[in-house]
């Protein structure tokens, strides 16, 4: 749909995961589906943060944030040697 | 590094110091970085022993890179680089590593500072010559490849920082920041930082090259050991010759021909090219051949490289090069493997220079290399670049931390580029110097290290404490620590807490501590809410409605004050003993009598070790309107001071930093 699609992260609320799933990856997963059928996981990252990364389009990065469970969605960050 | 570990106090006088079998080389040491060399001498592990056996990380194959490359030394190498292929598409493996082999130098130079294996007959090109060793040569080293030829992107860092905790390492040693300043504690440095200090992970982080402009740093969360550079005392010293008879010391690393004995044209690259604007800086394609052959050339430090400008005046025909330091970086005197005779200058010697080689009518030079130079004084002096606080963040935690060697510091490199880091620079070397907080930070890292090797019950906080409280900040005639951007006083906003000082910091006395739930309190006293308590802690941690929090509360081992009314401001720290039982009597000092700084109680009484006590100091401000001579400074009015606990054994001693914005 020529929308430009970037790198999110994306923090979720470990504690708020469904019943229904026994593992927060698979909670994730599902997350993301509801946002968009085609975006794939880049990491899910277990100690650092609670949450996971992946490539959505601004729409589709909104709709993420609407889903329970979500406490954010952060755009990709430059970062640099020093 | 060579050098740097007899500057430190860590040679073999001092060898006892520190054990060199057992703990010490259990301490894994975690670097983020452009990944590792792993052919460098520094990464040998002949004579240790097994991995520890809490290690859990790998050695991840990829490009040019099998699971054979790590050791005993090297128990670790991972890369990240879904988010960099997000940006750029898959990396193209013909022209950099998809692997954790280091194409940049960068990763290879931090991690072998940290903790690189003992190496005789060191150096780049002759310079620097020594015997090379990392901090904690003993420690082991896992390397996490977050940044790549192009950029650096933080869901790669943060997949970094994941595994790094997920692998058990015991210091995290990161030397980059966010190319935009953080506004809060929620960048995602700052996030993984604090889940790696929740798990006992000591985090030291470069404070930035920013310098010397105030507010300018990065990393600046209280979780996190924010670390300045500074010198030390070795130089590259280069003479520039004039023909009316002057000369003037600067630096080089140039290693080759020298230039003919006699004085050569001298031109300004301002008068060599059709640029009026950039010509001065050596930009590529602005330099007129015609007017450049057989010269030696003036540049002005900007924009480009240092190293850049002279393959630009070589490619034009140039026969050498003087650079003069931009405005603000002063003296500072950063030596560069540059690919031709060249020498750059401080900002008093520039001057004089430019004025000849413009108004002279027939302008001469020359430049002669006089190599490695040691018992260089004043050293060390803090780095111009080096980040400065106040903390953008919250003004009342003063930042940054503590100064460590930063500046031409020799340590491996990688064998895909040269040491200019030129793509033309076909040289390649197995050490080199390179300057920058990134190389002050893993000195930090490695020191923690040592320290955790002989404490190893000791948390980040109460290392950090040791850091700090035992760091100088002046010379031993008591002269305080030089800032080269000014050639004045340096401040703590500079050099925080003061240089590191190893020795001192094996038993500091008194330590201040903090836990993860301080570190809490001092987000709920920043009225976090609970949704960026989460995301910063990822625990289900609530601010008490009913609790007052405030940031003065945090049990810091320096002060900051900002001062917005006339006012009285009271802060509360706990020290906990670990040194034997004693009485330690306060002592305040200040720079002006404006502000008057009580503690209480003035002498603390301990019995045993770990005995915590607690004191109080007030800071009462007479008037809203700074001090009259309190020094204006970039950054506002700043008026500086310190607390210092002694028992006659150890000082335990506290910048104190106020502003008045």
């Amino acid at each position: 749909d020529g929308a430009q699609q970037g790198t999110y992260i994306v923090h979720m609320a470990k504690s708020q995961m469904p019943s229904s799933f026994d593992q927060h990856s698979l909670w994730y997963e599902s997350s993301l589906k509801s946002a968009s059928e085609s975006a794939e996981m880049l990491y899910t990252y277990n100690s650092a943060i609670h949450g996971f990364a992946t490539r959505l389009t601004p729409e589709e990065a909104d709709s993420l944030m609407t889903q329970p469970g979500v406490i954010s969605v952060q755009p990709e960050q430059q970062y640099e040697l020093h | 590094t060579t050098r740097t570990p007899l500057f430190l106090g860590l040679d073999v006088h001092n060898a006892g110091l520190f054990p060199e079998t057992g703990a010490a080389s259990d301490v894994v040491i975690g670097v983020l970085d452009s990944g590792v060399w792993p052919e460098s001498k520094s990464f040998s592990d002949e004579g240790y022993g097994p991995v520890p056996t809490t290690w859990k990380g790998e050695c991840e194959a990829g490009t040019n890179f099998t699971a054979s490359h790590c050791n005993r030394k090297l128990i670790g190498a991972r890369f990240f680089v879904r988010g960099y292929e997000g940006e750029y598409g898959l990396v193209d493996e013909s022209k950099e590593s998809r692997s954790p082999r280091d194409d940049d130098g960068h990763g290879t130079h931090t991690a072998s500072t940290a903790a690189g294996s003992v190496v005789e007959g060191a150096n780049l090109l002759g310079f620097a010559n020594g015997t090379a060793r990392g901090i904690a040569y003993r420690a082991r080293v896992a390397v996490y490849k977050v940044c790549w030829k192009k950029d650096c992107y933080i869901s790669d860092i943060l997949a970094g920082i994941d595994k790094a905790i997920a692998d058990n390492v015991n210091i995290l040693s990161i030397s980059l920041g966010s190319i935009n300043k953080a506004t809060d504690y929620t960048d995602h440095i700052t996030i993984g930082a604090f889940a790696a200090m929740e798990r006992g992970i000591f985090v030291s982080c470069s404070a930035g090259n920013f310098g010397p402009s105030p507010f300018s740093l990065r990393n600046e969360a209280p979780w996190i050991t924010t670390v300045g550079a500074g010198t030390i005392d070795r130089d590259f010293p280069a003479l520039a010759l004039l023909g009316n008879g002057e000369n003037y010391t600067g630096a080089s690393l140039f290693k080759g021909e020298a230039l003919p004995a006699k004085l050569l044209p001298f031109v300004h690259a301002r008068k060599a090219s059709n640029n009026a604007t950039y010509g001065k800086y050596c930009y590529p394609g602005t330099l007129i051949p015609e007017r450049v052959k057989g010269k030696i050339v003036m540049c002005e430090e900007g924009g480009n490289d240092n190293v850049e400008k002279g393959e630009v005046v070589k490619a034009a025909g140039g026969l050498g090069m003087i650079i003069a330091n931009r405005p603000n970086y002063g003296e500072e005197l950063q030596a560069y493997a540059f690919l031709l005779p060249a020498a750059n200058v401080g900002l008093k010697a520039g001057d004089i220079i430019r004025q000849y080689v413009i108004t002279d009518p027939n302008p001469t030079a020359s430049i002669v290399i006089q190599g490695t130079a040691v018992n260089v004084q004043p050293s060390p002096v803090l780095a111009a670049f080096s980040s400065r606080g106040p903390n953008s963040i919250t003004p009342n935690i003063l930042k940054p931390d503590l100064i460590a060697p930063g500046v031409n510091i020799l340590a491996a490199w990688t064998g895909a580029l040269g040491p200019s880091g030129l793509a033309s620079d076909t040289r390649r070397v197995e050490f080199n110097i390179i300057s920058g907080t990134s190389m002050s930070c893993p000195h930090v890292s490695g020191l923690a290290a040592l320290l955790k090797s002989v404490h190893p019950e000791w948390s980040p906080a109460a290392i950090r404490s040791a850091l700090m409280t035992t760091a100088y900040s002046t010379y031993k005639d008591g002269q305080p620590l030089l800032d080269i951007a000014t050639v004045k006083p340096s401040t703590p906003f500079g050099h925080g807490a003061g240089h590191v000082s190893p020795a001192m910091a094996i038993s500091p006395g008194l330590i201040y501590d903090l836990t993860t739930e301080d570190y809490i309190d001092f987000l709920c006293a920043l009225k976090y809410n609970q949704s960026q308590i989460i995301k910063v802690s990822r625990g289900d941690y609530t601010c008490d409605p009913s609790k007052t929090y405030s940031v003065a509360d945090l049990n810091y081992p320096s002060f900051a004050v900002n001062v917005d009314k006339s006012d009285t401001y009271k802060y509360t720290r706990t020290v906990t003993n670990v040194g034997g039982a004693g009485s330690y009597s306060v002592k305040v000092i200040s720079e002006t009598t404006e502000v008057k700084i009580s503690v209480e109680p003035a002498v603390l009484t301990f019995k045993e070790v770990n005995e915590k006590k607690s004191y109080e100091v007030t800071f009462t401000v007479n008037s809203s309107k700074p001090p009259r001579f309190s020094s204006f400074r970039p950054s506002g009015f700043n008026s500086f001071g310190s607390i210092e606990w002694s028992d006659g054994k150890h000082v335990v001693a506290s910048p104190v930093a106020i502003s008045w914005t």
